[in-house]
């Protein structure tokens, strides 16, 4: 149970950067 | 307010002292009294080492799990953060459990930027391209005036043409 | 109802409880330890006591019952950090929001409003390319325009050229020069005509 939570915790501490990342990339890309 | 490191620390000192308090001299002989009676000094200096023992070792303890979790460093940092945010008075947001829904507001602000910058480009291209189509309207009017301007030329020529024949046919005659 | 603290092992990278598991597990394993050495400790001083009553078992019934009492201290105590830990220590205030989630503060959108803003980017993406596409037919007229112009003034020179040819010869309008060749052709008929009537 404890492990589930420290990884969901992680995973919503970086996904939403990680995503963002790509979703910046893909806009700046769709721009250009 | 005080830091939570300093809270910490003040915690576990204060659980020592507690639990040091409990496991007090007195407790300690009456538990073992056959020893007591047989050798009290020696008593008092196993009691000694024993507090002292455990004191060491707990903040020994304390001490790696400070160093493990960065925990003086993290603990400072939520302080800061707790500081930054302590006028705000009502409950802050916490994950919904839907993923797709909390990312939603994540991306939002650069999807708005985007349809910004473009709803600018589009705006720009557009007073862009009615400059040109000016130009090409005041273009197409000179096209016009310049084959108006051949078209009177050229009937001008062919009136003339025509002059030409007619004193050829008289001076034929 | 367990509160899994998953905020707080968001920021912490490790769950409150765990935290404290760890620390009592380690705490207990030090009492537990130092018990023990002190109970070693007694035991070898009454192997150097000549003659000693005392037994083993006896040493071992007082270390059961100071280290129960401990024990049970302990306990109590350790309840008591552990709330404050989790309430003061390592916990995210309610009112408090993560930096990595400050988007959040602000307004949050609906699934429609997420799809209507998708909606409205690919509008203008079309759009923005429709204007392209336009700046391209614009330029290229106007660039054919140039061309048709360039022609265009290039017969009106050729015609200048022409009227300019009469001009350097004396006709400044060939039209006129042309009417006032047929009066002359045609008086130079009649007189001709006259000529040979009378000569008849």
């Amino acid at each position: 149970f404890d492990e589930i939570i420290v990884d969901l915790a992680t995973k919503r501490k970086q996904y939403p950067r990680k995503i963002l990342e790509c979703v910046i990339k893909i806009i700046k890309a769709k721009q250009e | 307010t005080i830091s939570r490191l300093k809270l910490l620390d003040t915690t576990v000192d204060t659980f020592l002292q507690k639990l040091i308090a409990a496991g007090s001299y007195q407790r300690f002989t009456d538990c073992y009294k056959c020893f007591y009676q047989l050798q009290p000094e020696m008593t008092q200096r196993i009691y000694d080492k024993f507090m002292t023992q455990l004191q060491t070792s707990v903040r020994e303890e304390i001490s790696d799990i400070k160093a493990e979790g960065n925990l003086e460093a993290v603990l400072n940092a939520l302080d800061t953060i707790a500081e930054e945010g302590k006028d705000r008075k009502e409950l802050a947001w916490r994950p919904s459990g839907k993923p797709e829904e909390d990312l939603r507001s994540t991306l939002m602000p650069y999807f708005l930027q985007q349809r910004d910058a473009l709803q600018r480009c589009v705006r720009k291209q557009e007073a862009e391209n009615r400059q040109l189509a000016g130009a090409v309207l005041a273009g197409r009017r000179q096209v016009e005036e310049l084959q108006l301007q051949g078209q009177a030329q050229w009937q001008a020529w062919q009136a003339l043409h025509r002059g030409q024949k007619e004193l050829v046919a008289v001076l034929r005659e | 109802s367990v509160d899994p603290m998953t905020y707080e092992a968001q920021f912490f990278g490790f769950t409150p409880q765990t935290c404290m598991l760890r620390i009592y597990i380690a705490f207990q394993d030090y009492l537990f330890e130092v018990m023990q050495a002190v109970e070693q400790v007694i035991l070898k001083k009454l192997d150097g006591i000549p003659n000693c009553e005392i037994t083993p078992v006896q040493i071992r019934k007082c270390t059961e019952k100071f280290l129960c009492f401990m024990k049970g201290r302990f306990d109590n105590l350790f309840v008591k950090m552990e709330q404050l830990f989790l309430q003061w220590i390592l916990r995210i205030p309610p009112n408090i929001l993560l930096p990595e989630d400050k988007s959040q503060e602000s307004h949050s959108y609906s699934e429609e409003e997420f799809q209507l803003l998708q909606k409205e980017i690919e509008q203008l993406q079309e759009k923005y390319k429709t204007e392209l596409c336009t700046k391209q037919a614009l330029l290229a007229e106007l660039e054919e325009q140039k061309l048709v112009q360039a022609k265009l003034r290039q017969t009106l020179t050729l015609f200048d050229e022409l009227q300019n040819v009469g001009r350097n010869h004396g006709t400044s309008d060939f039209r006129d020069s042309f009417v006032f060749l047929v009066q002359n052709s045609r008086k130079l008929q009649s007189i001709r005509d006259n000529v040979e009537k009378e000569s008849k």
